[in-house]
């Protein structure tokens, strides 16, 4: 695993520990997208499944198990939450889960020569997770543009996913220069799902870091 | 390498 990789998925993994926190520490899911964390718990299942049948190694099995268990429990959280305000959270998602799965049944990885049935539905359950990955942000960036006192926590949040993805990115430039590694769909669904964090950044930008206390 | 390489990633 090279550095890019890493810093990139302890990028992810803060995101939840911050999402976690403004959770139970402020006791509010406000300005938090039950959309799109419903659609990274659907992201982590689908691609996942492979922790029944491929190993490895215990620092992917722990932490695809870590993804899978968060994002429910927040999940959980989001959607039990009585003091939910969240009216604002009314992105269509049919209009990305039902593109994406048929997007994923045209183009993915499966060899119906080699494999049995179930580990080709595995493939394409694997490319629909990634075109999902790509647009689950959608409805929590429409939410941050329609509030207007975002918690700085949220954007601290949605900070760390869009270095995440950035540094994956970094990561598959590397992969690809020294090992030939390169999963073609992952690659280019991770640069329109960078993309969408730009538009995430300059808000970031204009209403917390020009914000902050010298 | 490329086609068919295994998914070690998260």
């Amino acid at each position: 695993m090279n550095i890019f990789r890493f810093v990139g998925d302890m990028s992810h993994l803060a995101s939840f520990f911050l999402l976690l926190a403004k959770l139970i520490y402020t006791k509010s899911s406000t300005g938090v997208s039950l959309k799109t964390q419903a659609l990274y718990l659907t992201v982590f299942v689908c691609r996942y499944l492979d922790l029944l049948v491929a190993f490895v190694s215990w620092y992917n099995e722990l932490m695809k198990i870590f993804f899978i268990a968060a994002s429910a429990y927040i999940v959980y959280v989001v959607a039990t939450s009585t003091r939910n305000s969240n009216a604002s959270d009314t992105y269509r998602v049919e209009f990305l889960v039902i593109p994406a799965l048929v997007l994923a049944c045209f183009v993915n990885e499966t060899h119906w020569s080699k494999g049995g049935w179930s580990l080709n539905v595995m493939e394409i359950l694997w490319a629909f997770s990634i075109y999902l990955e790509a647009v689950a942000v959608l409805p929590q960036l429409k939410m941050l543009h329609q509030l207007e006192d975002t918690t700085n926590i949220t954007m601290h949040y949605m900070a760390s996913l869009g270095i995440y993805r950035a540094f994956y990115l970094l990561n598959w430039v590397y992969r690809l220069y020294y090992e030939g590694y390169w999963h073609p769909i992952a690659v280019v669904a991770g640069i329109v799902q960078t993309l969408l964090y730009a538009d995430f950044f300059i808000l970031y930008y204009q209403s917390v870091l020009l914000r902050l206390p010298s | 390498a490329a086609e068919g390489a295994a998914k070690d990633e998260l």
